[in-house]
């Protein structure tokens, strides 16, 4: 279903160049949860952005639902990530003039759908993760960790089949955490999404079904796991 | 030389208005390391903020180097961050357009030291942190952790007595936070800092001198412990 194949990406140039990717491959079918772990600027965030097609390899080969995405065009890949990918970000990125309802909306409105059709499904989403009560908040009028929380809501407003998600608890408190992994955990049971989550947190990984070990751009280590 | 006095911060008004924090008491002196943890949204930045005079109590007062905040004016208060405050924000609050080297200079170039008598210590408090191959990068070209980083090297800078820690270690891996955690351990046993950092890693929260949690906007717990 998602699949890097000997990808490279490399920033700047000559000796100022930073090799952030070194020969990466990586293959996720539907219904897995893959944790990456790694040190700071191993090349974790990279390797995301580079699986939801929000960046492009040097070398090597994305291809997602079968498709290549170097050969799709603007139109196509724009769909293909409207449609079928929830990202959550690690700086979460929310619309600093919406509220936490029409933040969560906003995919499915991008998408071409009316605020009425999703606004019962965001609430229930901000209700799942504890923001119930903070809905018509903007996100300066958040803590962190709700708007981490918001962006999570986001991420699984138009149920998308792939979820990549950039340190989903870093902002969390054990117990808020723990509510985010089993609605991942649950997304990926009992919907077959394919899930690959960067984290710095060895619990969170234990949640998973394979671990991903990345360090200097490669991966070191890729095993499967009975989840926690 | 750090104190709260029943504080109380309320956000917004009527049945809108959120009560973030509820009476808050806690008195750190030099040399002591406290951490603060507690559920997402339970008033810990709000505490922080008020601490570092960058907020205002609801009722209560605010008491730093034994003056009390309300009562200074203007630039008082500004002398009085600049010279005695380091503050690392929950999400760095870095420049865009200044890279690690100019960011981490910025408070004491601001306190009128010049970028030559500052720039070494900039650059040796960089590679502390393990970013001395980075510091011409500007914070769009590092890595979640590698931003944290710079932030947290920018607070040392001017090496002040306070210094207010917002997770500081939330975008890192367990060995690049170790050795924040050693560095500010080191501040604390040395040179007599005295240090409230915000945390939702236990084992963090193990190093400092004593824990408080809190709830709800109120303490629920304060005490004293042997740090790891
Ligand atoms: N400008 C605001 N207007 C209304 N409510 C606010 C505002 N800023 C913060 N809040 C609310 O105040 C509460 C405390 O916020 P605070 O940022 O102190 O939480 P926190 O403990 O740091 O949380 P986290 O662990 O998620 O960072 C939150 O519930 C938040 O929704
Ligand atoms: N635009 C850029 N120009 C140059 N180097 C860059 C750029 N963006 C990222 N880098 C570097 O690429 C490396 C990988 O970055 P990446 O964001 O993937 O790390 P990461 O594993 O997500 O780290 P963290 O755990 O700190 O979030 C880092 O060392 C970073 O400094
Ligand atoms: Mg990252
Ligand atoms: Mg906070």
């Amino acid at each position: 279903m998602i699949e890097l194949k000997d990808v490279h990406r490399t920033y700047g140039e000559g000796h100022a160049a930073v090799h952030a990717l070194r020969g990466v491959s990586l293959s996720v079918p539907p219904g897995q949860f893959v944790a990456v772990m790694g040190p700071s600027g191993s090349g974790k965030s990279t390797l995301l952005h580079l699986l939801g097609a929000l960046d492009w390899p040097t070398r090597g080969e994305v291809v997602l639902d079968g498709k290549n995405v170097a050969r799709m065009d603007d139109n196509a890949l724009t769909r293909l990530r409207r449609e079928r990918i929830g990202f959550i970000f690690q700086f979460f990125n929310l619309l600093p003039t919406l509220n936490a309802v029409e933040n969560v909306c906003l995919p499915a409105l991008l998408g071409g759908k009316s605020l009425a059709s999703v606004e019962t499904r965001a609430r229930q989403l901000l209700g799942r993760v504890g923001l119930g009560d903070r809905a018509h908040h903007r996100p300066s009028q958040l803590s962190g960790g709700e708007q981490q929380r918001v962006a999570i809501a986001r991420a699984l407003v138009t149920d998308p089949p792939i979820l990549l998600a950039d340190e989903p608890t870093g902002n969390l408190d054990s117990r808020s955490g723990a509510e985010v992994l089993t609605l991942l955990r649950q997304a990926c049971d009992e919907r077959k999404v394919a899930i690959v989550m960067v984290t710095h947190d060895a619990g969170a990984a234990r949640r998973a079904d394979r671990r991903v070990d990345i360090k200097d751009g490669l991966i070191l280590n890729d095993q499967s796991q009975v989840p926690e």
